[in-house]
């Protein structure tokens, strides 16, 4: 019934002839292609990101070219990583496990993402953390967007070990990046050290610590500037859009990587 | 009287087979394609087999043999190449997955 790959509607369409058992079958092997385990039925408030959107204009075999899509570049490191994966899965982090600190020199904010659903036999060969930081509009603006007070440092660290009766987690640096709060941009962080560890090596999945340095004097509004935690903005509607996003690129052993249009047109 | 004419059999080659996810009501799970070329393969092995049917020579042999003996099948029009297609969709936890699959659309039809 509901479990089932094809719903009512399309038995009713195409399956009349079929018996149950034939159909059960049918939909357990496209199931098992698919690598699923039973059909996926989203809500209504499930979110694409629009990155994937990108990645699936950029990368995909069969995708139609559109106006721009597919040509616009997303970056060195996105296909290299791609170039050695025939999957890309996305995941948001669970926001009932965050932990947001802000004092008056930086903000941290810890994320848990759970990769569970990344299966055993997929080796994942690399995975980014992208963050967006949204450019800061206040009448201070103008006068420190060409001074080095604008600048902010972002650092990503992986939770080694967690930190016990109020005592700091015991983190190591996986990238580090000095952002200046005059642009709106996601910002890439290479993840796949610590990623690998979780999924091939089979460690414990403690999170991450994004630790952001805000310069010297920033005010509040300038502590907003990369979009860490839901609380710290109030438009709540371009949260889903905007909020961070673990991207990880792994390969099943089954058939092609992923290549761009150009370099599939030159095969 | 004019014999009937004998009804000719089109030579295996690709046809056209648009596979259309909403018509499956899959589009509320797979993102993007809304559907894809598939084609598929049908037509006739006839002997002798013609070099523009991709023939091996296996089936060149099988093809020889069952124009003398009826019991051995001709050789089967197939798929010769194939092309992955790459979905993206949610999973059954509403997680976004970009996924190539291999062998998906066929490019070319042969006798084998």
């Amino acid at each position: 019934g509901s479990a089932g790959l094809v719903p009512e509607q399309g038995r009713r369409k195409y399956a009349a002839p079929l018996s149950q058992d034939t159909l059960s079958t049918f939909e357990a092997r496209l199931l098992s292609l698919f690598g699923l385990k039973q059909r996926p039925s989203p809500s209504r408030s499930a979110v694409v990101p629009r990155y994937m959107l990108d990645l699936f204009a950029a990368y995909s075999a069969n995708a139609e070219p559109k106006h721009g899509a597919g040509k616009r570049s997303l970056g060195r490191e996105s296909e290299k990583s791609a170039s050695r994966a025939n999957t890309i899965r996305s995941f948001h982090h669970d926001e009932s496990t965050e932990e947001l600190s802000s004092h008056s020199a930086k903000t941290t904010q810890r994320f848990l993402f759970n990769l569970s659903s990344i299966p055993r036999e997929e080796f994942v060969t690399s995975a980014e953390l992208r963050i967006y930081r949204e450019q800061v509009t206040t009448a201070a603006n103008s006068s420190s967007n060409n001074s080095s007070l604008g600048y902010h440092r972002i650092n990503i660290h992986e939770i080694m070990k967690p930190g016990l009766s109020f005592k700091e987690p015991i983190t190591r640096l996986l990238d580090t990046r000095l952002v200046q709060h005059s642009l709106s941009k996601w910002e890439s962080f290479d993840v796949s050290p610590a990623v690998l560890r979780w999924t091939a090596e089979g460690h414990a999945n403690r999170g991450f610590v994004v630790e952001v340095v805000h310069p010297s004097s920033a005010d509040r509004d300038y502590k907003k500037h990369v979009r860490v935690s839901r609380s710290l903005h109030d438009s709540e509607d371009s949260w889903p859009q905007m909020r961070p996003l673990l991207v990880t690129y792994s390969h099943d052993g089954k058939g092609h990587v992923l290549h761009t249009r150009q370099k599939r047109q030159a095969r | 009287t004019s014999k009937p004419k004998k009804k000719h059999k089109a030579n295996c080659r690709r046809h056209s087979l648009y596979v259309d996810f909403s018509d499956v009501g899959w589009n509320d799970w797979i993102v993007a394609p809304p559907g894809y070329h598939a084609f598929y393969c049908q037509g006739e092995c006839p002997f002798p087999l013609a070099d523009h049917l991709n023939s091996t020579n296996h089936a060149i042999v099988q093809t020889l043999v069952n124009s003398v003996n009826s019991n051995i099948p001709k050789a089967c029009c197939v798929p010769t190449d194939l092309s992955p297609v790459s979905l993206l969709y949610l999973d059954e936890y509403e997680r976004v997955i970009l996924k190539n699959y291999q062998d998906m659309v066929v490019e070319g039809c042969g006798c084998r």
